[in-house]
């Protein structure tokens, strides 16, 4: 998925308004079209939305109302005053402002909306992807996701899918249960807290005692929905709620492949990680990569960091040993931090990527923290952090800033992530 | 010599990759850059040929959005 950049602010209900109907549709089948539409997004994201109804059909005109709608909905023939003209049947069938734009959804009217049929367009899922843009989202190449740009025919059941559900909570954070309802919502420390009320007893064993006592790391990746922590030559694991107490495990027994009878392993003491969206995990250290499908180590390597990222050896300063290597939950692309330099890769392709132009940047002018960053994460919540030796900082990649929570930031990893208590070990005094 | 189906085919594969972002161009040749068709093909998941096959041409017809699919990169404040 690639968010576009701006959202909008979640704390009150956001509320959209029919202004047009179409002309061969039924208005109150309209309403229900759109609201279910609506819906998808409301149901896995914290987001809420309110239908202004015309009162009557001359309001359309004279709408004082119109100033308090965020999303105003119409359905435009041909050449409508936005510079993007609707071209008939087929081909186009609508489009979409994002919120920094007005958050105006458009919908062709010459199309023949439907309902429940494989003839014509199905109204419910053109406008779940219309607003999808509505709400921020940009066109995603995932071929099954909602916000994927081509229409996929009329589909039954036809649900948000998980490059979706990533997306919106993205931007906007899950939806907040009953029994959690933090304002934190799907963070780190949100988990964290769940985890204290959900399992007061839960320790972490004795071996993860050790990162408590220098609770700093290497690199920190996820996979799947864990996260993995590489110290040395060992690796944690934690769920969202606590540090796996059968870890750690050696990097050498995890992460390989047997080539001619002989285990190949990626090295201990790693620089940085960075997970992919493909599950591809590149491991980085010196001037060299390794790539890994999962834990599968891929034939090939390690290569050299220059070859697969093309740019980074440009640069006069650059002599591998990177500190950082994530993605930006604000952009979806890959960064590379090393010292107080800041990389993008134009695009996320290993060997056929090269560095953006407008890199490198100062770390502390682009991130507005003045501290080392020693490692960084995009984690399964959508948010980015990044580390600083033993602390670290939840970025707030809307307003592009750190996170202003209280406590404030940077907070200490090893409460936080690692589950140790007041930097003694976690096995005296978890729970 | 281009049949007049193909240069049609090539006007309206232009015009495509035009208004959904993959080139941003104002002449009025039938030239298309290959790395624009791949990244094309690349985005909807096709073989990366570079060329307007059957399969592209069929993916450009499908009814769609009308937002662009990328965004080419933004001049960045001086």
């Amino acid at each position: 998925y690639i968010l576009q950049g701006s959202r909008w602010p979640s704390n009150e209900p956001l509320t959209f308004r029919i202004v047009k109907y179409p002309t061969t549709f039924p208005q109150q089948f309209v309403d229900a079209e759109l609201t279910k539409a609506l819906k998808l997004w409301s149901s896995a994201s914290s987001l809420e939305f309110e239908h202004r109804k015309l009162k009557k059909q001359n309001e359309q005109k004279s709408n004082n109302l119109d100033h308090k709608t965020d999303i105003r909905i119409s359905f435009e023939i041909g050449d409508h005053g936005d510079t993007e003209p609707f071209d008939g049947p087929g081909n186009v069938l609508g489009h979409a402002f994002f919120p920094q734009y007005g958050g105006d959804a458009h919908f062709d009217n010459d199309e023949y909306w439907t309902m429940k049929s494989t003839d014509g367009v199905n109204l419910f899922q053109v406008a779940a992807h219309e607003f999808g843009h509505s709400l921020g989202l940009e066109h995603s190449n995932k071929p099954d996701a909602i916000m994927a740009p081509f229409f996929k025919g009329y589909t039954p059941n036809f649900t948000l899918q998980e490059d979706d559900i990533r997306a919106i909570q993205a931007l906007y954070g899950g939806k907040p249960s009953k029994s959690f309802s933090s304002p934190l919502s799907n963070s780190i420390e949100a988990y964290q807290a769940v985890s204290k009320q959900m399992a007061p007893s839960v320790k972490s064993s004795n071996k993860n005692s050790a990162i408590c006592h220098d609770p700093q790391f290497d690199a920190i990746i996820t996979i799947d929905d864990d996260t993995y922590i590489f110290k040395d030559k060992f690796v944690y694991r934690r769920s969202k709620l606590s540090m796996d107490n059968d870890y750690p495990k050696l990097i050498h027994d995890m992460f390989g492949r047997w080539e001619g009878g002989i285990w190949q392993t990626i090295p201990d003491q790693i620089d940085t990680a960075v997970t992919w969206p493909n599950q591809q995990i590149f491991f980085f250290k010196g001037k060299h990569y390794w790539k890994t499908n999962r834990f599968q180590l891929q034939a090939g390597y390690p290569r050299l960091i220059s070859d697969g990222f093309r740019g980074l050896d440009e640069q006069h300063f650059f002599t591998g040993h990177l500190d950082a290597a994530f993605i930006y939950s604000g952009d979806n692309h890959t960064y590379f931090i090393k010292d107080a330099m800041v990389w993008r890769l134009n695009i996320n392709i290993e060997f056929t990527n090269s560095i953006d132009i407008d890199y490198p940047q100062f770390v502390s002018s682009w991130l507005h923290i003045g501290e080392k960053i020693t490692s960084a994460l995009q984690w399964i919540n959508g948010r980015t952090y990044f580390f600083s030796y033993k602390s670290y900082y939840r970025y707030d990649h809307i307003n592009h800033q750190v996170d202003d929570s209280y406590p404030t930031y940077p907070r200490p990893i090893s409460e936080w992530w690692l589950q140790c208590k007041h930097g003694a070990s976690s096995s005296e005094t978890a729970g | 010599c281009l049949t007049h189906v193909e240069n049609n085919r090539l006007f309206y594969a232009k015009e495509f990759l035009n208004r959904f972002g993959y080139i941003k161009t104002n002449d009025s040749s039938l030239d298309i850059s290959t790395s624009a068709v791949r990244a094309f093909q690349r985005f909807v998941g096709l073989n990366q040929t570079g060329i307007i096959d059957e399969l592209t041409w069929q993916k450009m017809r499908e009814p769609r959005c009308g937002n662009k699919d990328l965004r080419r990169i933004q001049r960045r404040k001086r």
